[in-house]
């Protein structure tokens, strides 16, 4: 890992007293290497390092006795500090219902993160309902339906509707007479390339107005996590991200990369497949395991 | 890549970009640079005009070697299982592969192998009624050994030309879900000698370096005969298979460029390699 391979190349050193720059420059070309290594973006990557070459030259470094800790020690640090803050709660509308729209690529997870939110608020005291505007994916609906009953969260769906926009209208207007605190809208995973469907996730922020536009991203998404997250956040302004499958090996680094260029927090966790696998995010939990 | 007049660090450094962000992986993009690097200096590349061309065929050879086609006749019925990590893509391109087979004058059984997930069997349902073949089915929440039990007994009797096994998204890490998928293809092997003739992994081309640890683990767990490589028709380029392909030695058999019944074509090195560079 990062820390073994710099305190083999601080190690060379020894006895040549001063650090020198060459030794600095080997030493952030494996911290380079270890970013990459876990997915993170080659551009985010290179403004990352910049960033830590400043405090790499400075006396923390320079005139440490463990040189390779000190300098882990900043990575890591700079790391939480990119990464954002500590459980940052879900937005809430000044009128109910509060409206969260789920947006993502495919398969990244969003119909399971949906159910997730509804059993995380029913267990917080609130009454979400679940919107089911997929109307492209076979079994989309049923899916929601499926995940609704287990957690007894309502499901709005109108399986003779095939416009979401219409879908999402009358979900809205059956919350407000229900006095539903919470509504949880579900779409279809899409390509950020597909103009036609961007224009739709456009068309339903206009008519939901939501208080937050979630981007639901698998962890194991490599070097496009910053193409996807860059177009999704320009087209739809995005307030946050949730990444999933993070009971997995990957890295995760697309986390990294997707709140450099985006700068919108990340809130949520998805940790399994089971609608309990839900959790808050932690900066410094997520730098440690990008180092690996 | 060009107005330069000789191949120095700063037009490597410009190569090693093109690769990283087609997600070649660290490994991969480190050896195939090193490659060219000691080319340069053995000064067999001199000219940074013939660099992008040079490192375009070093790539290809490696992919060439990893070209797959699965041919269904080797055996009768021939038995196709799908695996992968969560949401590759696995159902929907079981429903292109039916397609395929039932376009070439085959007879296709789907078995709905997913027992877990919510509408995954109704899911595989629709796509069985597009492409036009039966699916072998039971409850949710049953042992899927036990449809995969059923559905080689069928196989046999209605003589089928190909089975194709849909199976829970399962992340590789996890012991028991492995463990599942064992026991599923020891079932199928049991019924019907020979079976699973193909065991593919379905990856999706937006994933990065983990794709390396999932086609690692479920070789060594399952057995891979083959990869296919999903949702090529966004942004990703899936450059992780160069890597797959040259140190596991699995090949890839097909890609998948949409979400419609049409959208699977068999992989082709050179295309592969042209996108890599578009
Ligand atoms: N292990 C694990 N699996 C997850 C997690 N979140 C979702 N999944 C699984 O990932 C797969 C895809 O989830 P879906 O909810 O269908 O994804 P989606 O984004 O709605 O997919 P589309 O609607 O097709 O775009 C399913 O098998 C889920 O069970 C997670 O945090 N961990
Ligand atoms: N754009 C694009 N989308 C694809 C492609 N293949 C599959 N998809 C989409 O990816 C999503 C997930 O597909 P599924 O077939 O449900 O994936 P899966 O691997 O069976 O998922 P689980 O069973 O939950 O693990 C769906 O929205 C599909 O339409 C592809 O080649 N291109
Ligand atoms: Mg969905
Ligand atoms: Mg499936």
């Amino acid at each position: 890992n990062l820390s073994n391979k710099l305190q083999i190349t601080f190690k060379k050193l020894k006895g040549h007293g001063k650090l020198s720059e060459q030794n600095i420059k080997e030493a952030l070309r494996e911290v380079r290497l270890a970013l990459l290594e876990a997915d993170v973006n080659f551009k985010v990557v290179k403004d990352f390092v910049d960033r830590v070459r400043e405090r790499a030259i400075g006396q923390e470094v320079m005139k440490s006795l463990t040189p390779g800790q000190q300098l882990v020690k900043i990575v890591h640090e700079e790391l939480t500090e990119l990464m954002g803050q500590d459980r940052v709660r879900l937005a809430s509308a000044s009128m109910p219902p509060t409206v969260i729209l789920l947006v993502g690529l495919q398969g990244s997870g969003k119909t399971t993160t949906a159910a997730k939110l509804a059993n995380l608020l029913m267990k917080e005291g609130f009454k979400p309902m679940l919107v089911a505007a997929d109307v492209y994916r076979p079994a989309a609906i049923k899916q929601l339906e499926v995940l609704g009953t287990q957690i007894h969260a309502p499901v709005y769906s109108n399986l003779e509707e095939k416009d979401p926009r219409v879908i999402c209208k009358e979900a809205l207007q059956k919350a407000k007479s229900q006095g539903l605190t919470h509504l949880l809208v579900d779409t279809a995973g899409r390509l950020h390339i597909d103009q036609a469907l961007m224009e739709e996730l456009k068309d339903l922020k206009k008519i939901l107005a939501p208080s937050e536009i979630l981007l639901v991203v698998d962890a194991m998404t490599g070097q496009d996590a910053v193409t996807v997250a860059e177009r999704f956040n320009k087209d739809l302004a995005i307030t946050g991200v949730i990444l999933t499958k993070l009971d997995g090996d990957a890295r995760g680094g697309a986390a990294l990369s997707i709140k450099a260029v985006t700068q919108k927090p990340i809130k949520f966790i998805g940790t399994g497949e089971k609608l309990e696998g839900l959790e808050p995010f932690h900066p410094e939990r997520m730098a440690s395991r990008i180092l690996g | 890549l060009t107005g330069k007049t000789r191949i120095d660090e700063g037009l490597l450094e410009q190569l090693e970009e093109v690769l990283i962000l087609a997600d070649l992986g660290v490994d991969a993009t480190l050896k195939v640079i090193s490659s060219i690097q000691s080319k340069v200096k053995k000064k067999e590349l001199e000219d940074p005009a013939q660099l992008k061309s040079h490192l375009k065929r070093e790539i290809l050879a490696i992919l060439k070697n990893g070209e797959k086609a699965v041919d269904i006749n080797q055996a009768t019925p021939f038995v196709i299982m799908v695996i992968g990590v969560n949401g590759t893509g696995k159902t929907t391109t079981i429903g292109k592969l039916a397609h395929n087979f039932k376009k070439a004058g085959k007879q296709v059984l789907l078995v709905a192998g997913d027992t877990f997930r919510a509408a995954a069997i109704e899911q595989l349902e629709i796509w069985g009624q597009r492409a036009g073949c039966e699916v072998i089915k039971h409850e949710p929440g049953v042992d899927p050994s036990a449809v995969i039990y059923d559905a080689m007994q069928a196989a046999r009797s209605r003589k089928v030309d190909v089975v194709i096994i849909d199976t829970a998204g399962r992340l590789h890490t996890k012991k028991n879900l492995m463990d599942e998928l064992k026991k599923m293809k020891r079932i199928a092997g049991r019924e019907l000698s020979g079976a699973p003739h193909e065991v593919l992994l379905v990856l999706d081309a937006t994933t990065g370096q983990n794709a390396i640890s999932q086609a690692k683990l479920f070789h060594e767990n399952i057995g891979l005969t083959g990869l296919i490589l999903t949702k090529l028709d966004g942004t990703a380029k899936g450059g992780i298979i160069t890597g797959i392909i040259n140190e596991l030695k699995i090949p890839v058999a097909y890609i998948g460029v949409g979400e419609k019944l049409m959208d699977l074509r068999p992989f082709k090195a050179e295309e592969f390699v042209e996108a890599l560079f578009a």
